[in-house]
């Protein structure tokens, strides 16, 4: 499903370039419940947003579902994303001055979904991550943790195939990072495929595999950390 | 050091009415090393605001270092919270189009430090935090756990005497988590006073006493809980 060879990610800063990523090679099949771990710095948000077609290598080979999308036009790129990705963002990348309400709804807008049943999905999915009481509530009138359930819900809210989510459970004690994992384990028991950046070892093991990073690059098991 | 009795805050919303934190205690004495812990939602970040004096109460009072803080004028607060208090936001609050370095100046500028004295202290804090590659890249250039670090070396900088850190660890590998813990651990040994939130075990162990908070109250060990 998740293909990609070779790829490198440099950022060019005047002088100096970051070489966030170099020659990565990552492959995830249909239906797989993954994890990416590794340091600060390492490269997971880079790379999850290579995965979610955010961004573009530096160079290097990435097919989504047989297509290579490393060379796709930036409208075919956002259909994609549109109809099939669910990205939680490391920092929930809400808008500020809208209701929860509507910050969920933003995904089923771009998918041309009927207002009344825009409103009743995005109820249903703030409802299921704990947030019915919260609901007309502006993102700066929230909890660090409740901001983050609303990211959450508004990623699986076009009931996406693949769900990419950048540490999801940062800002949840343990009960509530539970509640939002099981939620997790459900939409991959009905088979889609979930990639997760943690660095909570309690939240890795509800996946099946880990892949590891360091310094931009994937090492083996053995190499990489995770308490 | 920090003493609050009675401790009301309520967010009103239109008609209705978030009771945010009802009637809390609190007392922290010199030198302490303490962790709030509690679901999302249940007023941590709403009491570190009060103690770190970014905000009043509804109703109780607020005694800092034997002052009544609570009526205090704004001016005197913020002369307060620069010349005492550091404070690591659980959304960093870093600003977007300026360097890491001004980034952790600033506290320093408002403390009136000259400019050669305060690079070279802004300097030396991203360093301890293991930044020093990173101190002219702007926010946006940098990966999630590397702004919580620049957010937390911004907090130091001017030596405070009370730190209060909102989720410090929350973007953190365990390995760097560890790091910052450190720091946190010989600024205690040097008398200073250490307030965390925490929702991660191995970090809430590196404290001496756990305040539980659940729906806006402090409840004992026993009903409180941490994985
Ligand atoms: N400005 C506001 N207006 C209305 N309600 C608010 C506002 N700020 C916070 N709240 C509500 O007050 C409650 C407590 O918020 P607080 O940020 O203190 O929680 P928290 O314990 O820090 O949670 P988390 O662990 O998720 O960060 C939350 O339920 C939140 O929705
Ligand atoms: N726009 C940018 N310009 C320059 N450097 C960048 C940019 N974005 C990220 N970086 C650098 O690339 C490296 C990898 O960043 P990335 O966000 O992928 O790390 P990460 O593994 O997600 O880290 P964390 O666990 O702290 O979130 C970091 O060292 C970061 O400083
Ligand atoms: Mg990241
Ligand atoms: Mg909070």
């Amino acid at each position: 499903l998740i293909e990609m060879k070779n790829i490198v990610k440099d950022y060019r800063m005047g002088g100096a370039t970051v070489h966030a990523l170099r020659r990565v090679d990552v492959s995830i099949d249909d239906g797989e419940f993954v994890s990416i771990v590794g340091p600060s710095g390492s490269g997971k948000s880079t790379l999850m947003n290579l995965i979610g077609c955010l961004d573009r290598p530096s160079s290097g080979e990435y097919h989504l579902d047989g297509r290579k999308v490393d060379e796709l036009p930036d409208d075919d790129l956002a259909r994609i994303r549109n109809k099939r990705l669910g990205f939680v963002f490391q920092t929930f990348n809400l808008l500020p001055r809208t209701s929860c309400l509507r910050n969920v709804e933003l995904p089923l807008l771009y998918s041309n979904v009927p207002r009344k049943t825009r409103e009743a999905k995005a109820r249903e999915m703030l409802e299921r991550v704990g947030l019915k009481d919260r609901v007309d509530h502006n993102p700066s009138e929230l909890s660090g943790g409740e901001r983050q359930r609303v990211a959450i819900a508004r990623a699986l809210v076009n009931e996406p195939t693949i769900v990419l989510a950048d540490e999801p459970t940062g800002n949840l004690d343990s009960k509530t990072g539970s509640e939002i994992m099981s939620i997790f384990e459900s939409l991959n028991a009905e088979g889609k495929t979930i990639v997760l950046v943690t660095h909570e070892k309690y939240i890795a093991d509800y996946s099946k595999r880990m892949i590891y990073l360091r310094d931009g690059m994937v090492v083996t098991p053995e190499e990489g950390t995770l308490r």
